[in-house]
């Protein structure tokens, strides 16, 4: 049941999407932040083959089933997360990147990250000035239990702050950081340790930068439906 | 290279800054390649920055000890063609008819030119994108490929003011690239700006029709014992002809060592 093949025809040239009938599971194995339990991970891979060719093409990924929810406490002002319907203690550490020089390696990634799980930690936050990280540094936050908040590319201190004011309308290029959003939240979306994107660090980016992201970030209506149903059935229940 | 899948390109480059080669990018690719690690050039560290090529190769002490970063000039002093780079790799691929290879930058800052075997692709700005070019049509009949990347730092990597400061004067924040490197209270700032090809270089052999980005969607029922997976890819035919295609999607769970559940 957790294998599924459909076939389609694309004309030459042409660009086109395909979404697959969804696959049910029964009480999968969860994944969980580090000291709720186990980083239960799922291998998914995708193959297309074209008649009279033969394969043309796979991608693989590990995947973990779990359902993040966060809100501001409206007593606190601070920000409340749940994984899996349960209530999570943050305990957190920020992270700009690895390596000055960039030399990222995926065994510097594992060594990191595994020390933060050694610590307790349950959250890693990349700071908006930082670097956007990499699929590994995921790779192994999905595999450590760290949650990540990640953050674009806007610094109070660099964008809107400071005498005289630095940068008020934030990068010169909007389309650009657009550009670079989209393409860096397809990099990342599918990772089971991302739990939150933020616009920039103690900053709210330019109006139509915050829009756009807020608009590519949301979720899709039909999934608002599910999570409609899914609380009816809770209600229910 | 062979048969559907990734390459990495992670070993095997060379660096050489920009204004020490008088060569174009066409010539490096087809007539006057770098023939070894001989001044001008240099081995690269790729994934990484300018800086860390430098530092590899003993021509800047490493930033990262003592007070040695003062001693590295600054892309503002220098100007911007001190940290401006070629960098220089072959690799062997011939490919069967209706297969494609494209070569994939994962992220490279700030911008840069791409020649392979002669023949010039533009990489358009910003540190967090990735760029993936079709390179079928252009590879080397005989399998062997030269590819050079001619990288510029950011258009605006600031001046460090005396007192240092956040974000020394802000300028770098007119570019989409990281903010750190004009320096903060916590780190001094880094002389390159980070300009390289800072992630993973590699290239890709699809048949005539490619995946792009899958998506993964999971939702949620009866308390977590009804759970659906749901999946939506894109797809680009590249043939010049209907392309009659079997999607599969296969989900494992790993028990443990070599049992798997299907």
């Amino acid at each position: 049941e957790h294998l599924r093949t459909e076939h389609r025809s694309i004309s030459p040239g042409a660009r086109s999407q395909h979404t697959f009938t969804e696959l049910f599971f029964y009480k999968p194995n969860l994944w969980w932040p580090n000291g709720m339990g186990k980083q239960s991970l799922y291998h998914v891979a995708i193959s297309v083959e074209v008649k009279g060719f033969g394969e043309s093409d796979s991608w693989r990924h590990l995947f973990g089933f779990r359902k993040i929810e966060s809100h501001i406490d409206s007593a606190t002002g601070g920000r409340l997360f749940k994984v899996n319907g349960q209530p999570i203690f943050i305990r957190g550490g920020n992270w700009i990147l690895s390596d000055g020089l960039l030399r990222l390696s995926e065994k510097r990634y594992e060594t990191d990250i595994k020390f933060h799980a050694d610590m307790n930690f349950n959250m890693i936050r990349c700071w908006g000035g930082g670097l956007t990280e990499r699929p590994e540094f995921y790779r192994y936050c999905d595999m450590y239990g760290l949650l990540v908040w990640q953050e674009f590319w806007i610094t109070g201190d660099v964008d809107g702050r400071g005498d005289p004011v630095s940068n008020p309308d934030g990068p010169l290029d909007h389309d650009l950081f657009l550009v670079c959003a989209r393409d860096t939240v397809k990099l990342l979306r599918n990772h089971a340790s991302l739990a939150l994107w933020v616009g920039g660090n103690e900053q709210v980016p330019p109006v139509d930068l915050n829009t756009a992201l807020k608009d590519y970030l949301k979720l899709h209506p039909y999934f608002e439906k599910v999570d409609e149903h899914d609380k009816i059935l809770e209600d229910l229940n | 290279i062979a048969g559907i899948g990734k390459t990495r390109f992670d070993s095997g480059w060379l660096a050489a800054r920009s204004t020490e080669v008088e060569l174009t990018g066409a010539q490096l690719t087809t007539t006057h390649p770098p023939t070894g690690a001989d001044p001008p050039w240099m081995e690269a560290v790729v994934p990484g920055t300018v800086l860390a090529t430098l530092v590899k190769n003993k021509a800047v002490p490493d930033p990262f000890y003592g007070l040695n970063n003062e001693a590295i000039i600054d892309i503002a002093d220098s100007g911007r063609e001190h940290y401006t780079f070629w960098f220089f790799t072959t690799f062997q691929c011939k490919l069967p008819e209706a297969q494609h290879l494209d070569l994939n930058f994962r992220a490279i800052n700030y911008s840069a030119e791409v020649y392979l075997n002669g023949n010039k692709k533009v990489l358009p700005k910003g540190m967090f994108r990735r760029h993936q070019l079709d390179v079928t049509d252009i590879l080397h009949p005989n399998g062997q490929n030269m590819l050079a990347v001619l990288v510029h730092p950011p258009d605006h990597p600031g001046k460090i003011p005396p007192e240092g400061g956040q974000g020394g004067d802000h300028e770098i924040g007119k570019d989409v690239a990281t903010q750190y490197v004009q320096g903060w209270d916590w780190m001094a700032p880094i002389r390159d700006r980070n300009t390289g090809i800072w992630d993973e270089v590699s290239v890709s052999v699809t048949g005539p029709v490619k995946l792009i980005d899958p998506h993964l969607v999971s939702s949620f029922f009866d308390n977590y014992k009804r759970v659906y997976l749901h999946c939506t890819t894109e797809l680009e035919n590249r043939s010049t002809r209907v392309a009659e295609c079997s999607l599969s999607i296969e989900v494992t769970a790993e028990l443990e060592g070599n049992f798997t559940l299907i």
